[in-house]
């Protein structure tokens, strides 16, 4: 019941908030990441 | 199945595909007398069927052909070169089976593969290439005849085959079982859901279509529609990713970084240098917007719209990260030309329908992340906001047109010569007249003087 009567409170699409940056990792087979190039 | 005279049992090539869109999707295939099995990569962007002939590092097993009874030696020796890697092979013919395919065996030119430069990768569980592409292409010549067109010569299959792949937000590389599907002669419904859209191959060569327009988030990238195909659009299943030219490349960067929600986003991600990884209990694909191509209809005055949810260019990649959830950008910059890789058409069905000329595309059945399809087509729109023609032919492009070019060069620079011959012969007449001396020149000479 409480979160049907919080859908009525927020009824508008609320954006999310931003999301925190992301860690940088080097990819595990850098030559192969990019895949094929046929 | 929708194959009118019924011969082909399309369901039974359902799931014959395996792999994944970083190391390729492929099909078995059986090889030679007695049937030699070999794992075959299928590519829309090439024409040659090429088979491992020796052992390499990267792959386990290969076609012996002193062992086929049914090879036939054609003593030449071939070369193809790809954007990246190349093999040269020696071209013969044999007998060929599927046995998830068309029923029956086959006579087609293949190419034994005896030396090869990144073309054979690491962990790769594929020893060959099946090039879907038009006799054009082929190598050394457009007279080998191509597996696809000596498959409808010989079994008189309609002239169309279509393509699914299923690694829409699986990580890669994926465990690669029942990956996708080929089905040769026609389409099969369970493949797609809602309509199929068409839009016309500009040129038969490499399945080369026209691209209207790009959105990022709803919004137009307002480039010029010549600088989309240059020098070509095309649509091929050997490319792992989305590329595109140098110009669209940077400003799809720019309007995804401007879209995106994600803070100081590393420059090194956009370049494919680097993953970005995220805490396993944040959901990146949220923060990335709808990435639209338009492609011209075959009703020339409309067009329609394929939109890529980010599960499709935002690509879970496998790492030792344990409370970590990485990703690569599935998108990537050319030189040469645009290319519709697997990063697209994982969300598509698509039909290669050679008998009418075109490219069909429909949302794919196995386009689902997480019971979100991923994938839209959306049609029909206008195409008064585009030039009427978005493709900047290229003359020289045609083997004749080198070789007129060449002649004409030829004459050119012998007209050029016969004029500088005749240029200089009335000189020297000159200076012998200047130097023969009698008493009025020699007076002119002085008064000169």
């Amino acid at each position: 019941a409480a979160c049907a009567s919080a859908n009525f409170i927020f009824p508008l699409k609320v954006s999310p908030a931003e999301m925190k940056g992301a860690v940088p990792v080097a990819p595990v087979t850098p030559k192969g990441a990019p895949g094929l190039l046929l | 199945a929708s194959d009118p005279g019924g011969q082909i049992n399309f369901f039974s090539m359902v799931d014959n595909l395996e792999g994944d869109s970083g190391r390729g999707y492929y099909l078995e295939l059986l090889i030679g007398t007695p049937p030699q099995k070999m794992n075959i990569l299928v590519d829309t962007g090439s024409s040659n069927f090429a088979v491992a002939g020796a052992l390499n590092p990267d792959i386990t097993t290969f076609f012996d052909s002193k062992l086929s009874t049914s090879y036939e030696p054609l003593n030449t020796q071939v070369t193809v070169r790809y954007t990246q890697g190349s093999w040269t092979g020696l071209l013969g013919k044999d007998v060929i089976s599927m046995p998830k395919g068309v029923n029956g065996t086959f006579l087609i030119n293949i190419a034994s593969i005896f030396q090869s430069e990144n073309f054979f990768l690491p962990n790769i569980n594929w020893q060959g290439i099946l090039g879907l592409a038009y006799s054009t292409l082929a190598k050394p010549s457009s007279s080998v005849e191509p597996f696809f067109d000596s498959l409808v010569q010989q079994e008189n299959i309609p002239n169309i085959f279509s393509m699914q792949m299923c690694g829409a937000g699986q990580p890669s590389p994926g465990i690669g079982i029942n990956a996708g599907s080929l089905v040769l002669g026609g389409i099969e419904p369970s493949l797609y859901q809602g309509d199929i859209w068409y839009t016309p191959i500009t040129e038969e060569w490499y399945y080369q279509v026209e691209v209207l327009k790009f959105e990022v988030g709803g919004q137009n990238l307002n480039l010029d529609c010549t600088v989309y195909n240059s020098d070509k659009a095309i649509v091929d299943s050997g490319t792992t990713l989305l590329r595109l030219p140098d110009k669209v490349f940077n400003a799809m960067v720019d309007a995804i970084v401007q879209t995106s929600l994600i803070q100081n986003f590393n420059a090194e991600f956009w370049a494919g240098l680097q993953l970005a990884c995220w805490d396993k209990t944040q959901d990146p694909w949220n923060y990335f917007p709808d990435i639209s191509i338009y492609l011209r209809d075959t009703n020339s005055s409309r067009s329609f719209r394929l939109t890529l949810k980010p599960q499709l260019y935002i690509q879970s990649v496998l790492t030792f990260q344990e409370s970590l959830n990485c990703f690569r950008f599935g998108i990537s910059q050319s030189a040469s030309a645009l290319v519709i890789g697997a990063t697209v058409m994982e969300g598509f069905y698509v039909i290669f329908d050679r008998a009418e000329k075109r490219v069909g595309f429909a949302v794919s059945s196995c386009a689902e992340v997480s019971g979100i399809t991923v994938s839209e087509i959306a049609g029909p729109f206008g195409t008064s906001d585009v030039s009427s023609n978005c493709i900047a032919r290229n003359p020289l492009r045609e083997p004749i047109m080198w070789i007129i070019s060449y002649s004409l060069m030829s004459l050119c620079g012998m007209i050029l010569l016969v004029l500088v011959i005749l240029l200089l012969l009335p000189n020297r007449h000159r200076r012998d007249d200047m130097e023969t001396v009698n008493d009025e020149s020699s007076l002119v000479q002085h008064r000169w003087k």
